[in-house]
C-alpha cells in the first residue's frame, strides 16, 4: 500500500535579474521555459 | 564588457518584451493569420556598459483563427486547437530598450504545423496549391455569391485548406478571404479600392460545400481626403491567390503561410545558429 505524503514546496529561486546570478549558483537554477498559456 | 542577466521567463520583464515581440511580428505579417504568444522559452539581457539593454528573447508563438486583415484584436483571437492542426512559430526575437521603450532590432522565425498529434480521422493541412482542394474554395465562393445581391466577391488569398478522411471520400474544410469584385463576363478582378469590402469565409463539405460562413470586416478607417487634393494611386490589391514563390515552397510545397522568417539588418549575432538549420523544416 503507497500513502501519499506531503512533500515540502521547493524553495524558488532567487530572482536572476542582476549580475550576481552568473556566480551564485543558486541564481545559476534554470528559470525558463515559462508558463505555457495555451498547450506545449 | 557585458552583464548578462537571465531572468526568469515568466517575470514582468520577460512578458513585455514578449509582447512587443508578438505584436511586431504580426505586424510584418502579411499573410495567413495573427499568432499569439504561447510560451516565452528563454530571455537573456545584456546590459552595455552605458546601461542600455539588449533583449535575446525565444518565444513559441500559436495561429489564431484570426486572419492579419482581421480587424479583430489579438486578444478576442483564440488559438487553433491542436485537433485542426496547430500552426506554430518559434522565434528569436532581439529588442533594445531606447528611452524606456522596447524595440524589435531582429528577429529569426520557423513555423511549422504540430504532427506529432495527428490521428486517424483528424483533418490533415493541405498544400495551398492543392487543386482539388482549390476546386472546393471556388465552388464555395460561387454558392456564396449566390446568396449575395449586386456584390461579386473573389478570392484575395486562400488562408487554409485541411481535409479529413471520411466515408464518402475527403471531407474539406476550407478558409479564405474574400474581396468585393469587378467582373465582366467571366472574369472577376478584384476591385482595386482601399474601400472595397473583404471578409473571411470558411466552407465545408465534400466535393460540393454544404456549408459556406462568410464573416465581412469592418471597413478600414481611410483618411479624410480634400477633394482638390492629389492623391497618390492605391496600392495594387493582390492577386487572386497569393502565390508563393520562394524556393523553400517550391521544393517542400507550401502547408501554411509562415511567419517572416528573418530580419536582421544589422546582423545582429545575437541570433541562434540553431533556428537557421531549423527554418528548412516545413
Amino acid at each position: 500500500i503507497m500513502f501519499k505524503r506531503d512533500i515540502a514546496a521547493a524553495a524558488a529561486p532567487a530572482v536572476a535579474d542582476s549580475p550576481a546570478a552568473l556566480t551564485d549558483p543558486i541564481l545559476l537554477v534554470p528559470v525558463c521555459p515559462g508558463r505555457v498559456r495555451f498547450f506545449s | 564588457q557585458h552583464n548578462v542577466l537571465r531572468p526568469l521567463c515568466d517575470s514582468p520583464k520577460a512578458e513585455e518584451a514578449a509582447l512587443v515581440a508578438q505584436d511586431y511580428l504580426n505586424g510584418q505579417h502579411t499573410h495567413g493569420y495573427k499568432y499569439a504568444l504561447n510560451r516565452i522559452e528563454d530571455i537573456k539581457v545584456q546590459v552595455e556598459p552605458n546601461g542600455q539593454e539588449t533583449y535575446v528573447l525565444e518565444i513559441d508563438l500559436l495561429e489564431t483563427n484570426c486572419h492579419v486583415l482581421d480587424p479583430t484584436p489579438l486578444a478576442n483571437c483564440s488559438v487553433r486547437p491542436k485537433l485542426l492542426t496547430a500552426v506554430e512559430g518559434d522565434c528569436d526575437v532581439v529588442l533594445k530598450r531606447v528611452g524606456g521603450v522596447l524595440t524589435v532590432t531582429a528577429f529569426k522565425c520557423k513555423t511549422e504545423e504540430s504532427t506529432e498529434d495527428l490521428c486517424v480521422g483528424c483533418s490533415t493541412l493541405l498544400p495551398l496549391n492543392d487543386t482539388a482542394a482549390l476546386d472546393f474554395v471556388q465552388a464555395s465562393l460561387a454558392i456564396f455569391n449566390n446568396n449575395t445581391v449586386n456584390v461579386t466577391y473573389t478570392i484575395l488569398e486562400v488562408g487554409r485548406m485541411s481535409s479529413q478522411l471520411v466515408s464518402g471520400g475527403p471531407q474539406y474544410l476550407v478558409e479564405y478571404v474574400v474581396v468585393e469584385a469587378n467582373c465582366t463576363n467571366d472574369a472577376c478582378m478584384p476591385l482595386n479600392d482601399p474601400m472595397a469590402q473583404r471578409g473571411i469565409c470558411t466552407a465545408k463539405g465534400f466535393k460540393i460545400a454544404h456549408s459556406v460562413d462568410c464573416k465581412m470586416f469592418a471597413a478600414p478607417m481611410m483618411p479624410a481626403v480634400d477633394a482638390n487634393s492629389t492623391v497618390a494611386a492605391a496600392p495594387a490589391v493582390p492577386p487572386a491567390v497569393h502565390v508563393h514563390t520562394d524556393s523553400l515552397s517550391r521544393r517542400h510545397g507550401l502547408k501554411h503561410h509562415k511567419l517572416t522568417s528573418l530580419h536582421d539588418p544589422q546582423q545582429s549575432g545575437l541570433l541562434s545558429a540553431e533556428s537557421a538549420e531549423s527554418a528548412e523544416i516545413v
